[in-house]
């Protein structure tokens, strides 16, 4: 049984797609067989790693709503062991078309099911809302990683993201639990950002990784290359960081 | 009638709240009556203003989904000429329930129609989608502000935001269009924001305003103080940005 996590916080701009990406990309270095999801309309995981959007005919949208098998969607990368299926606009309407479809919630639980022995991990890549395609992510997954982008607006929504896994937990899928929280966007110089993780921790304690990622420009530039930041600049503060993350959830997995 | 503008873009984190929140607050120091309208189930405009969002007992949920009238809603902030109609997390589950309401894109627009005289701009701050709020935002709006932050990940997204812009004109309100577009978080010191910049005046040239927003840390500090930047670093490089902002956006105006 594969490792299925989604990184989810309704919260825009708190680093989702950059750590699913980097993250997926460290542990396909480290020979794990990785798969990414990407439920997010905007196509953001597609695009980073070189895809456009505009050239995908099938994407998620077709597993969700028209029961294409899963495996008919998976589109390989230009990285060994590090698989994608890409969305694009037509995912836009999912919510929407979902609404009057039974079991609408478990539509891509039920057909990751199809594919689950081929991989070691399935990320999935939520869009910023709680809506009916992160659901579908919490309902399919074990685990939940929550970027937390070291500002303060980003703690404001933190207790409604937890009591919503919480209820997914109880209503819809019980083995679902938060593998951890993640601090993204550090940046050593400002004490905001120096509060704003020492406030989480106060919180969330052990449940917060120790891996740290700083604000990198390095980061934010990969995307326009299409490149995870393993290739784009493999020793960089953040490939470092994506790399450490990827140690610490391999050991957390293996003390499970 | 007031100047209805909603602040608009499904890419996350890109500054829609922080702008709706200082270019109010500027508008207001000059003179002007402006009410911030948060259509955010985060509720990051309400609490940029020092209102917490759990002691908010009736929000924009009422005024779209019970009919209540918007004066009743409306909150007076520590700051004169600058109100605002709250949201709290009822909001969260708007999008859902409205999928049954008759006129649902309107129910916005229906409710502004009773305080519109009081004001002269209406500052609508929307979520990070293209769901049933954000269309409530456009249907209701003259004119939209699109903040776009000087990233590569920003600029995916900006033909489907314009699309969607279009469609909503051509179908539900023929009389929205884009007041324009302000980048944000520009940052000097990196290529890639200076590359961003060029790449947005490239496609939409005259239509990006000449203010450009920096990327400064009181801006991002201010909400946890509850004040807009105009209150906590009057004379920060990020007022002055909002303030010029305020300046061409009333120029604008009065060369319409
Ligand atoms: N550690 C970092 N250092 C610098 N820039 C970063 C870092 N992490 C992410 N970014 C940049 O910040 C922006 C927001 O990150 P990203 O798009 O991954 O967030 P997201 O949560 O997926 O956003 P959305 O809510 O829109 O899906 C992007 O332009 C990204 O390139
Ligand atoms: N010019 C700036 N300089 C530094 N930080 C900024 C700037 N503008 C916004 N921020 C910070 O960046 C983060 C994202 O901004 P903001 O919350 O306004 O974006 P948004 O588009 O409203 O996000 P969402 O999509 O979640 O609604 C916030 O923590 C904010 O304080
Ligand atoms: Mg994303
Ligand atoms: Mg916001």
């Amino acid at each position: 049984m594969p490792k299925q996590i989604a990184f989810a916080n309704q919260k825009g701009g708190v680093g989702k797609t950059t750590t699913a990406v980097n993250l997926g990309a460290a542990l396909a270095e480290k020979g794990r067989h990785v798969l990414l999801v990407d439920l997010d309309p905007q196509a953001n995981s597609t695009s980073s790693l070189g895809i456009n959007r505009g050239d995908v005919q099938r994407s998620i949208y077709d597993g969700l709503l028209d029961d294409t098998p899963l495996d008919q969607l998976v589109t390989l990368t230009n990285w060994l062991g590090f698989d994608l299926v890409p969305s694009n606009a037509a995912l836009s309407g999912a919510e929407v078309e979902l609404v009057g479809v039974p079991r609408r919630e478990y539509r891509l639980r039920d057909s990751l099911q199809s594919i689950a022995g081929h991989y070691d991990f399935i990320l999935i890549d939520c869009p910023p809302s709680l809506g009916l395609l992160t659901l579908n992510a919490l309902a399919a997954a074990e685990g939940v990683i929550i970027p937390v982008q070291c500002e303060y607006l980003a703690l404001e929504g933190l207790s409604q993201l937890t009591n919503t896994i919480e209820l997914v937990r109880r209503r819809v899928n019980p083995s679902l639990k938060i593998s951890g929280l993640v601090m993204t966007m550090a940046d050593a110089r400002t004490h905001l950002s120096q509060q704003v993780i020492a406030e989480v921790r106060k919180h969330f304690g052990e449940r917060v990784f120790k891996a740290v990622v700083p604000r990198s420009v390095r980061l934010s530039e990969a995307p326009s290359f299409g490149q995870p930041i393993t290739a784009y600049a493999p020793s960089s503060q953040g490939a470092e960081a994506y790399r450490a993350l990827a140690d610490e959830l391999l050991a957390h997995d293996a003390a499970l």
